[in-house]
């Protein structure tokens, strides 16, 4: 599962506290 | 019997607990919203977006920062306003993972039933939530630093134009029920906390955790609204409501993606509702 994209690679690194740098991009 | 619960220390302990990880992990409270849409805290209104100039005047500067890369700026403005959506979307899943890892027992459940209950109740919990920042006209955006009239994403070409109504529609509901952030703090964590989610492998440890939340926000609310005695039921009622709301949603995305090929889906949103449904 670590090749999952999205939903699930968000959620696993934050529940991991590390966070996908391109999510910051929308912000 | 429930009403000498009210009092019971544990009970309250852990709705003190669940609403301090609200607030911790949540950066826009209903409290803070709803004192910005009613103009209690004037000292900086929302900058108002009504229509295409507004929204490109917001886009640069006034209420979102410049666009790095990830969506091309010229493109069309519902499918730019779809993209504001996702990007909402991906931020408010990062904090709802967070505070679910501060509801008591979350963090004990196998990582995989960590990551299906986020998976499938972030939408609920996010329709949930968003009423918070909405009333008839409007939503905030950005933190509180902007609000999109209802009536200009009304105006936004088909299929865009149907992504917020039902949303709005929803919320003008759940807003009558004047829950405040210590309600939701409880009912989000309960519909978070779900013991049917398809994948789950250990159910039982998942709904031994919902009842325990259940049974806190049926005492909370019990205290909190002792003029509402029908507010628990209620609540649980419009947990099946949000339920057909995310449905309703994944079929408007996947609508999206069939009809508008040059949209470029946000990776989250691809994966949500590829397996999902």
């Amino acid at each position: 599962s670590s090749n999952t994209i999205g939903l699930e690679a968000i959620i696993r690194k934050a529940l991991m506290g590390k966070y996908d740098e391109q999510g910051e991009d929308c912000s | 019997d429930i009403q000498n619960h009210v009092g019971s220390t544990d009970f309250k302990l852990l709705a003190k607990h669940v609403y301090n990880a609200y607030l911790k992990s949540l950066n826009m409270t209903k409290k803070k919203a709803r004192s910005i849409l009613t103009g209690k805290n004037s000292s900086n209104p929302p900058f108002v977006i009504h229509d295409m100039d507004t929204l490109w005047q917001a886009e640069n500067g006034i209420v979102w920062n410049q666009l790095t890369h990830g969506a091309p700026p010229n493109k069309e403005i519902g499918v730019h306003v779809f993209y504001r959506c996702q990007c909402t979307t991906v931020e408010t899943v990062r904090e709802l993972t967070e505070f679910a890892k501060n509801i008591p027992g979350f963090v004990e459940l196998y990582l995989n039933d960590q990551v299906t209950l986020l998976k499938y109740g972030v939408h609920e919990a996010i329709f949930a939530m968003l009423p918070s920042f909405m009333n008839k006209d409007g939503l905030l955006v950005a933190n509180g630093k902007g609000f999109v009239t209802r009536e200009f994403l009304r105006s936004l070409r088909c299929p865009f134009n149907e992504i917020m109504e039902p949303k709005f529609e929803f919320a003008v509901k759940f807003n009558a029920l004047e829950l405040d952030d210590s309600d939701l703090s409880l009912f989000v964590a309960a519909i978070i906390l779900c013991g049917d989610r398809p994948g789950l492998m250990s159910v039982k440890q998942v709904e031994e955790i919902q009842d325990n939340i259940l049974q806190v926000l049926n005492l909370h609310l019990l205290a909190n609204h002792p003029d509402s005695q029908y507010l628990f039921p209620k609540l649980l009622q419009k947990m099946a409501d949000l339920r057909q709301l995310v449905t309703e949603n994944a079929q408007l995305v996947q609508k999206i993606k069939k009809t508008e090929s040059e949209t470029s889906l946000h990776p989250l949103l691809q994966e949500i509702y590829k397996d999902m449904y």
